[in-house]
């Protein structure tokens, strides 16, 4: 069953500066994070009930927790995929998406499918051993609206390895 | 080359390829210059001292001197080149590194630090702070923002209702630091956004630093009883301050866009399978 109070109210008590400033013991900041993620599942629930109603067909959603350390199973393993990018703002806004990937070569299109450049890029090897490419594409979005662009993965290796000049020195 | 440059058509930062550090920001459309070093530094949080007892905590920031350690004096340095982005990688020390970042067409400089797990083996409790380093004559004023509203005029040791007795130097010139803060010499300004709320100063003309991570080992004595100390190896935090460096006259318009693009940025959804045409309908 969905229910989007739990989190409302993890939120509510999330509100106490403690809960983000360091100044509660460790047992609090263990049950803040015990009550966000208890409350996280059934708005997870909710959500999923009315993305199927509005689509009016129902399927698995999953909800990526890892996103804002560039994990992301669906863009590291699928073949193809499509992102569809939400802006708040009352204006467009042009930005740059950041996906991870693995290595490749990939296709966006706009969805006017036109093609749009795109880069894969090399993240810094002290970030993580488990993920090393990025995928970089320009994205625009209209105001309070939504933009879909799809990403194709081609067979073979990543040609676009980025020019790489290292520079190590000994330490003084 | 002695110094490594990444540019679009509207910015150029240039690096010293001797030290790593990022040396000067260019406004190529304003054609406005400023030498620019910034670099990690760290202050040594008191455990108390000859004048107080109090020492650096959760609740209280007490550095127990004046002047900040450098993280490190040279950066080992990489360059990434694509048409569509810029990067240099710079790692400053095991548990301290940093991306800067530009992006074709974006009229500012993205700095992707990543700070800890902070090592506190020495029985030092650290803060460590970003600091940009150029010879504006600031006046000993900076500007910070109130809640991502309204702009505050930050002035060296004063407060502009009563008569300050300053008893901590840099302490007591931080200030609450909620989206942005700036330097200026009524010509051009440096501005750095942040993407969450930090401490910040300037505590010397030109200066301008911001407080990214902490590790202390001392309780401040203000009811936690515990210190800043997480257990196990520590925390790792990453996050990104965006430079601007525009004229006076429009740096506002700029910093306002750019603080509202942060805030409220674009949310993303995926979903597998191929092109899939939206249709209003």
């Amino acid at each position: 069953l969905g229910d989007s109070a739990p989190l409302k109210e993890a939120m509510a008590v999330l509100q106490h500066h403690d809960a983000v400033s360091g100044t509660a013991k460790q047992n609090v900041v263990d049950d803040y994070a015990k009550q966000l993620a208890a409350a996280w599942g059934p708005c997870e629930v909710l959500m999923s009930n009315a993305l199927a109603g509005l689509s009016h067909y129902k399927q698995n959603f999953s909800f990526c927790r890892e996103l804002n350390i560039s994990i992301c199973p669906v863009s590291q393993k699928s073949e193809r995929f499509r992102v569809t990018i939400y802006n708040p703002l009352g204006r467009k806004v042009d930005q740059m998406v950041r996906l991870p990937v693995s290595e490749g070569n990939f296709f966006v299109k706009d969805p006017n499918d036109k093609n749009v450049s795109s880069n894969v890029v090399i993240v810094p090897s002290s970030y993580s051993k488990t993920y090393q490419w990025e995928l970089l594409f320009p994205a625009s979005v209209p105001a309070l609206g939504f933009s879909t662009y799809s990403v194709t993965k081609m067979s073979g290796r990543n040609e676009q390895v980025p020019s790489l000049l290292s520079r190590p020195r000994k330490p003084k | 080359s002695r110094v490594l440059v990444i540019e679009n058509e509207y910015i150029r930062a240039t690096f010293d390829s001797g030290t790593g550090f990022l040396m000067k920001i260019e406004n190529k459309e304003q054609n406005l210059s400023l030498p620019v070093s910034q670099s990690f530094f760290w202050y040594n949080a008191s455990v108390g001292d000859d004048k107080s007892s109090q020492a650096s905590g959760a609740y209280i920031f007490r550095p127990s001197a004046r002047k900040p350690l450098p993280v490190s004096h040279w950066a080992q340095i990489s360059l990434v080149k694509t048409a569509l982005v810029q990067e240099v990688h710079q790692n400053f020390s095991a548990w301290c590194f940093q991306v800067i970042r530009l992006y074709k067409d974006q009229r500012h400089l993205e700095l992707e630090w990543t700070v800890g797990p902070i090592p506190v083996k020495d029985d030092w409790g650290k803060e460590v702070i970003s600091r940009f380093d150029t010879p504006m004559k600031t006046k000993g004023q900076f500007f910070t923002d109130s809640n991502g509203r309204e702009i505050m005029k930050r002035r060296d040791n004063y407060r502009p209702t009563w008569t300050l007795n300053q008893t901590e130097p840099v302490a007591g010139n931080y200030y609450p630091v909620n989206t942005r803060i700036y330097i200026t010499d009524g010509q051009m300004q440096l501005t750095v956004l942040t993407d969450r709320s930090q401490g910040g100063s300037s505590l010397q003309n030109g200066s301008l630093e911001l407080m990214v991570h902490r590790r202390l080992l001392v309780d401040d004595g203000r009811g936690v009883m515990e210190p800043l100390l997480e257990t196990d190896t520590g925390d790792k935090v990453r996050g990104r301050h965006l430079v601007l460096l525009s004229s006076v006259r429009d740096a506002a318009a700029r910093h306002r866009l750019l603080a509202e693009q942060e805030v409220l940025a674009p949310q993303l959804m995926l979903a597998l399978g191929g092109s899939s045409p939206y249709h209003s309908q």
